[in-house]
């Protein structure tokens, strides 16, 4: 059969380069045979061709020693499919469609695989392959393709270059968890593979960001789903703490990525990881020095990096549709009516089941509030930046008002919701850092609550405590707010009766 | 409450001092277990 | 009936990557007892970082193969050197080797990699060997690396040879007279000798002092 026929050709090529260095004469006369004598001549014998290099590596991998070389037949495949990349002409077609064909084929072999005997199925060829693509990737790209002979080539490669990462990338989202559980692991692996994450961090115009995010993204929902009270199972803590372990290095090597791209993060962050929200909350800008949050004597505005906007690379004001138009109305000038249809966009339809810290389910939309006040956020930055601190570091101003209104006119729930988002803010020295420690704490001290002034500051204590009783590490703004609460002239902590009747609890403030 | 990364933070080969340290280029896998060796990072030979 | 499902190529492949974007778009709300197998078989088969590592397919071998103890490994092992120790032995350098002199490791991706350490501990000798019997591999970049960023030679295109720029202080000329004129006084480097040594992996094997007529010329230099 033609199957039988690829077989050969493709042991072949295999035998070809355990005698030979892929750079060898013989291997480009071969390449040339294959679409010569007709294997490789259309894209029909192309699949089929590929279809049956890629069982038989698979079916070698599977019957091989294991502790010998398993991978020969998929480190020869990787090789050939690369080898072809470079030398194709891409006259009918273009390298974007070779490198689509390849990974469907891959996906299609591998889908089959996986669901048809989960008994047989080993993701580890696969993942051998992948990773291999990526190596050899790596080693083409060296110095802007400096390897490549063809000047021609050699620009259209170095044009291609992000397409390559973002191909891959849409393919490995193809390959999520959810999709291929027998592959989960692989595909963490995969995802944080050395010549692929900080490839993609690093591209440029940030080019890899958006794409990283959807995996990344594909990764905790993932986890969310599958994190439930009191029934976690042992993969999936292993899950978590690879996914710990990835966004700890991102944190090292590329803080901005999780500085610009946190509102999205914490949008997908499954309730109850205070540790990892902290981690990805905590990042600093590379060369920022940040004064010690625990001095009382800070003074927020002769910090220099407080006066300006952190960039954010996706802009909330794309979630908040429909109620867009009346919070923008309500900036300009604030109104009942408006602050009614705002609040009332907040609350579901259905109850959200979401395994929570003293509760199991929401019924309050906390994606449009973390939207809502992060857009408040930038305009509060934009105003300061335009004008003067005196118009956004004010109680009246319609900023600080619409935070207000929402909280005094909403549900304890809401309440909650808007409180724990605007302490999501308290990160690095920024104008949003600052403005929302402004906020909070004048929240805590006013008496304009009236009646619900305790209730306030209860929710408030509660979720600046959720942040830092947890391990390290804490973010600077939270670490500065607890502490100038801790502090404060004008409330007593101690004398809070929320503390005082919870003897945890008071020992826990006695000793802070 | 989270755990003590600190350890976690160390088998990635972040130092425990004020200096940086690029990591994720020589990223072994996710987990400290299934990172027995180190891997090959890219690297660029001239002509 | 799609005309994709009737296409002989991938039919029967097609029906299963469609069966897996159900759950994509409607994750189960317990994961079912298949779901819960395949993720555990995906953790007992978790790829390690050998798997991950780059592909080592032919190279020429070095020279004729020669009997080892089954014992031994027949793939070379990275094993991961405790940073502390490397610290201490930094001091330890014989403040009369010329080579040795600014040996401040250079900080990059490879720095704390054991390859990468063991390499700052070879001698010359070894570096050289590496770079000119193991080219193409990694060994030859590490030793490349370590000659030029730590050692500081120099990597002539031209010939091929590995150089080294040597600075001798002069002892001071006792001078009897004051009556140096003040030109001659003003050249800060008539203390100083440059000679250069270059390398020859050609015939000797050694390290041999560049003739008198030897000129630097920047660009004959790969600027690693």
């Amino acid at each position: 059969t033609s199957t039988e026929r690829y077989y050969l050709v493709f042991t072949e090529w295999v035998r070809l380069l355990q005698r030979v260095t892929s750079d060898d004469k013989i291997i480009f006369v071969f390449i040339k045979q294959l679409m010569d004598k007709g294997v490789l001549s259309d894209s029909d014998n192309f699949i089929g061709f590929v279809k049956a290099a890629l069982e038989l590596s698979v079916y070698s991998f599977k019957e091989s020693d294991p502790t010998g070389e398993v991978f020969t037949a998929i480190d020869a495949l990787s090789k050939l499919l690369i080898k072809l990349f470079i030398l194709q002409d891409f006259a009918g077609y273009s390298r974007q469609e070779y490198l689509n064909t390849v990974f469907s084929i891959i996906l299609l072999v591998f889908s089959n695989d996986h669901e048809e005997d989960e008994a047989t199925f080993n993701e580890r060829p696969y993942f051998r392959l992948l990773s291999n693509f990526l190596c050899e990737w790596a080693t083409l790209r060296g110095h802007n393709f400096i390897k490549v002979a063809d000047q021609k080539t050699r620009k259209e490669l170095l044009s291609f270059d992000a397409e390559f990462y973002n191909i891959f990338a849409s393919y490995l989202h193809s390959f999520q968890p959810f999709a291929f559980p027998g592959f989960s692991f692989a595909w963490i692996s995969l995802l944080s593979h050395r010549m692929f994450l900080p490839v993609m961090l690093r591209l440029p115009q940030k080019a890899g960001w958006e794409k990283l995010m959807l995996l990344l993204i594909d990764l905790l929902k993932f986890l969310n789903q599958y994190t439930i009270k009191g029934k976690i199972s042992d993969a999936v803590s292993v899950v978590y703490k690879g996914t710990l372990r990835i966004f700890l290095g991102i944190s090292n090597d590329v803080p901005q990525f999780l500085i610009e791209n946190h509102y999205e993060l914490m949008n997908n962050l499954p309730i109850s990881y205070f540790q990892l929200k902290n981690v990805i909350l905590s990042a600093i800008p590379l060369k920022m020095l940040v004064p010690n949050p625990f001095d009382s004597d800070l003074a927020l505005e002769n910090i220099t990096e407080c006066q300006n906007p952190p960039v954010v690379f996706y802009d909330p004001v794309s979630d908040i549709q429909a109620l867009k138009k009346p919070v923008d109305n309500y900036l300009r000038i604030p109104s009942n009516s408006l602050l009614r249809t705002i609040i009332n966009g907040l609350y579901l339809t259905e109850y959200d089941i979401k395994g929570g810290v003293g509760f199991d389910m929401l019924t309050t939309n906390n994606k449009l509030i973390r939207a809502i006040v992060l857009h408040v956020a930038v305009e509060a930055g934009l105003e300061n930046g335009r004008t003067s601190s005196n118009a956004v570091f004010n109680t009246k101003s319609s900023y600080y008002q619409l935070l207000f209104d929402l909280i005094h006119d909403g549900t304890i729930e809401l309440k909650f919701q808007v409180i724990q988002v605007m302490i999501e803010q308290l990160r690095y020295p920024n104008i949003h850092t600052r403005w929302f420690i402004y906020v909070l704490r004048d929240m805590f001290v006013t008496e304009a609550w009236e009646e619900q002034r305790t209730e306030v500051q209860e929710i408030i204590l509660r979720s600046l405590l959720e942040r830092v009783i947890v391990h390290n590490p804490h973010t600077w703004g939270v670490s500065v707010l607890f502490t100038q609460l801790l502090n404060s002239d004008e409330v007593n902590l101690l004398e809070l009766d929320f503390i005082n009747n919870i003897p945890e609890i008071k020992h826990m403030f006695v000793q802070l | 409450l989270g755990a003590d990364l600190s350890s976690m933070i160390h088998s990635l080969g972040i130092p425990r001092d004020n200096t940086r340290h690029r990591v994720l280029d020589t990223f072994q896998s996710p987990w400290a277990e299934t990172s027995r060796s180190e891997v090959e990072p890219t690297f660029f030979i001239p002509d | 009936s799609n005309k994709a499902f009737k296409n002989p190529l991938f039919k029967k492949e097609l029906k299963y990557w469609l069966a897996s974007k159900k759950p994509l778009m409607q994750p189960y709300k317990e994961m079912p007892p298949k779901m819960v197998s395949q993720l555990e078989s995906s953790l007992l088969n978790c790829p390690d970082s050998l798997d991950a590592d780059s592909p080592y397919l032919y190279q020429v071998p070095l020279s004729n193969p020669h009997p080892t103890s089954i014992f031994f490994p027949s793939e070379p092992i990275r094993f991961t050197y405790p940073y502390e120790v490397i610290k201490s032995n930094q001091g330890n350098l014989n403040p009369n080797d010329k080579t040795h002199a600014s040996h401040q490791s250079v900080e990059d991706i490879y720095s704390r990699t054991s390859l990468a350490k063991i390499f700052s501990k070879f001698d010359l000798d070894t570096l050289f060997f590496i770079f000119y019997h193991y080219q193409g591999t990694y060994d030859q970049f590490l030793a490349a690396r370590e000659l030029s960023q730590n050692r500081h030679w120099l990597f002539n295109k031209v010939d091929s040879c590995w150089y080294f720029r040597e600075i001798e202080k002069l002892p001071p000329t006792i001078n009897m007279s004051n009556t140096i004129p003040n030109n001659k006084r003003e050249d800060s480097n008539s203390d100083e000798e440059e000679s250069w040594r270059y390398f020859d992996y050609k015939k000797s094997w050694l390290a041999r002092r560049c003739g008198p007529d030897f000129v630097y010329h920047e660009e004959g230099f790969e600027k690693l």
